[in-house]
């Protein structure tokens, strides 16, 4: 996350770091005790595949690590670098993780009108992914930044002008775009399958808005940062749990 | 002499016409139309010697149906016995015609020239025989035949004439009733062969009672030759019943009764009805148990005669160790209950069942207590209800909205402490 802030223990306990073979391969989001949404581009198969949970630091000894029992990456995602349409999946954890203040799921949205998400609402995006523009490190603390979501029309016209060396990156609606217009601040590499949370003033609970899924550089003025849109997806994310737990 | 004409049309004449016809002639001319028609016959010249009843020369027809007409005179001088100018009708498909003539013609009369014609098809269904109709329900008439049909309900007898009842292989299994010849209390119909079969179960004896109006064709001088009526109760046999007056009750002490009729072709009578009712001994009569119904109530339960039992609101069958889900007792041959009666005691919903990060609390499980669920530090009852469950009155545990499945604890989701917890 650039332009961020360190977050402090528990302070976003549905955070999920996603290994793969011991090495940061992106975040996820706590939905239950035994599942993780993340972005599907983050998941290729199971080998090797662990996740932490209850940690902001990398080497906090008190992290609790998971293996997954089963990945479901959605039936429509066919990455091929341009197109990250359907860009979300689960893992079913083999075992429930414990609960404390450290691990805790995060809610789902409703189906309710105020959980469609509206230009300039603010939300909370968090990672370990490259916290600096000039360096392609990941970051040692987790961080966290806060942006809002940007007006649809104006972001995906910007992309579909936008002509990369591979060709045209695709914007569907089922992508959020979010981010500052003069950039800054934004998810990066790394960041990937973490979460971009709201707060739902009526419950006062925060619930995942959308998941890290792609960018145009990070943090470019003009070029925002894209993101699943989630509530899409909450009738796909109930059937797979329901049928899965 | 006799001459035999066929076909269409066709003509005749008197002997030696249209000269004088000579004495002590007998001629016949026997006339046949094609299948279906009937024959005209008419005259162009009719000249024999008058006489009263036409007792010195004639010309006589017969008809098929037997019917004779005798003619003599001359048309021109009106005598009354003379054809005229009419037409003369077969009312089947022959006709026979005789001429006579005596010993005298002295006045020289000329006798007659006769045409005949098959000219007209015969409408069979008008025409009775022996005062009977040609069919007994329906007639059809067509060119040289005719046939018959039925009401509904009703089938042709293998005469093709009767309508017969269809009222053989009829079970009755009511423990009363009646039964009745066809049509009753109209006349039966003919040619009918019924039989019906009062089936009650092993244990009941069945009683008839023949009532008004009771009217079966009969002889009186033969027992019950044409119509009868017969009833057959185990291996006895009463009856022929016919005549008109009822038979008196007949107690069959049998649980099965065989009634037969059988009609003939002939008659007309109304028929008879029969009320039947059984008799079996009665079981004794039940007793409700305490905070139990037993319904329905009667004076008397006899045999097949069943009752239920329910239980208060809140109270459930129980036989023994058993909780039943219902109860019914059936009246068997002999007046034995075929089981003992349940009792009624309060619905136990038992303890409930526990649930994964939560836990129950309870003190008693009979109906109307009440447990409370409560989750684990960090998690919560989906939904947001109480997890306040009722033992119902069915023996589940059931929450307000009526759900008896245990509620689940689901961790607690978006509530972190810290900064984003302001």
């Amino acid at each position: 996350v650039i332009g961020g802030e360190d977050a402090q223990k528990n302070e976003i306990p549905w955070q999920v770091m996603i290994l793969k073979g011991g090495r940061l391969k992106g975040g996820g989001v706590l939905l239950r005790d035994d599942w993780v949404l993340t972005a599907a581009h983050v998941l290729q198969d199971m080998s090797g595949l662990a996740v932490k949970l209850g940690l902001v630091k990398r080497s906090d000894p008190d992290a609790v690590v998971a293996f997954p029992k089963d990945i479901f990456i959605h039936p429509s995602y066919h990455h091929d670098g341009l197109n990250f349409d359907h860009d979300i999946a689960l893992i079913k954890l083999k075992q429930k993780v414990p609960l404390s203040a450290a691990i805790m799921p995060v809610c789902l949205p409703g189906k309710e009108e105020r959980f469609i998400l509206q230009t300039n609402d603010y939300g909370t995006v968090s990672g370990w992914g490259v916290w600096h523009k000039t360096s392609n490190r990941g970051s040692y603390n987790l961080k966290y930044a806060e942006i809002p979501v940007a007006d649809f029309a104006e972001c995906k016209a910007k992309y579909d002008a936008l002509v990369t060396p591979n060709g045209r990156l695709v914007v569907t609606d089922n992508m959020v775009c979010a981010g500052l217009e003069q950039g800054g601040v934004d998810s990066c590499q790394g960041d990937s399958g973490g979460p971009y949370v709201f707060l739902d003033k009526q419950s006062r609970s925060w619930y995942i808005g959308g998941i890290v899924s792609w960018g145009y550089t990070c943090a470019e003025a003009g070029y925002y940062g894209m993101y699943t849109k989630v509530t899409n997806y909450i009738d796909w994310i109930e059937d797979i749990m329901l049928k899965n737990s | 002499g006799v001459e035999l004409l066929t076909g269409l049309f066709g003509s005749f004449t008197s002997p030696n016409f249209p000269n004088v016809y000579p004495n002590n002639q007998l001629i016949t001319w026997n006339i046949t139309a094609p299948a279906g028609h009937r024959l005209r016959l008419y005259f162009t010249h009719f000249e024999l010697e008058p006489s009263l009843h036409c007792e010195y020369d004639y010309l006589q027809l017969i008809s098929d149906d037997n019917s004779t007409v005798r003619f003599c005179g001359e048309g021109e001088k009106n005598y009354a016995d003379s054809p005229k100018n009419a037409d003369l009708y077969s009312s089947m498909t022959t006709m026979s015609v005789t001429f006579r003539s005596d010993y005298s013609n002295e006045e020289r009369f000329t006798g007659f020239q006769a045409y005949y014609t098959a000219e007209e098809d015969i409408d069979e269904c008008v025409i009775a025989v022996d005062g009977e109709r040609a069919c007994d329900h329906y007639c059809h008439n067509y060119i040289g035949s005719f046939y018959c049909t039925c009401r509904l309900g009703y089938q042709l007898h293998a005469n093709k004439k009767d309508c017969t009842a269809e009222c053989s292989g009829q079970v009755l299994i009511d423990r009363s009733g009646e039964l009745t010849s066809p049509d009753y209390p109209l006349f039966y119909p003919r040619m009918s062969q019924c039989d019906y079969t009062i089936r009650l179960p092993d244990g009941f004896q069945i009683n008839l009672d023949f009532v008004e109006i009771f009217d079966v064709e009969t002889h009186p001088g033969v027992s019950c030759p044409y119509d009868v009526l017969m009833i057959t109760a185990d291996s006895r046999e009463y009856g022929p019943f016919c005549g008109t007056k009822p038979p008196a009750r007949i107690e069959t002490g049998a649980h099965q009764v065989r009634v037969t009729f059988r009609s003939d072709g002939s008659g007309k009578n109304r028929g008879w009805k029969i009320k039947y009712s059984s008799t079996a001994k009665p079981c004794p009569n039940p007793m409700a148990p305490l905070r139990g119904r037993i319904y329905p109530q009667q004076d008397q339960y006899i045999l097949t005669d069943t009752f239920n039992v329910t239980c208060d609101l809140g109270f459930q069958l129980t036989l023994g160790d058993e909780k039943l889900p219902f109860y019914q007792a059936t009246c068997l041959k002999g007046g034995f209950w075929d089981g003992p009666l349940p009792l009624c005691t309060l619905v136990d919903c038992e303890a409930p069942n526990n649930v994964n990060n939560g836990s129950v609390q309870f003190s008693t499980t009979t109906y109307k207590s009440q447990i409370k669920y409560s989750c684990e530090e960090l998690y919560t009852i989906k939904d947001d209800t109480d997890g306040v469950y009722t033992c119902a009155d069915d023996g589940y545990w059931r929450d307000a909205l009526g759900r008896k499945s245990p509620p689940d604890c689901i961790p607690i989701c978006g509530k972190p402490t810290g900064r984003l917890a302001k």
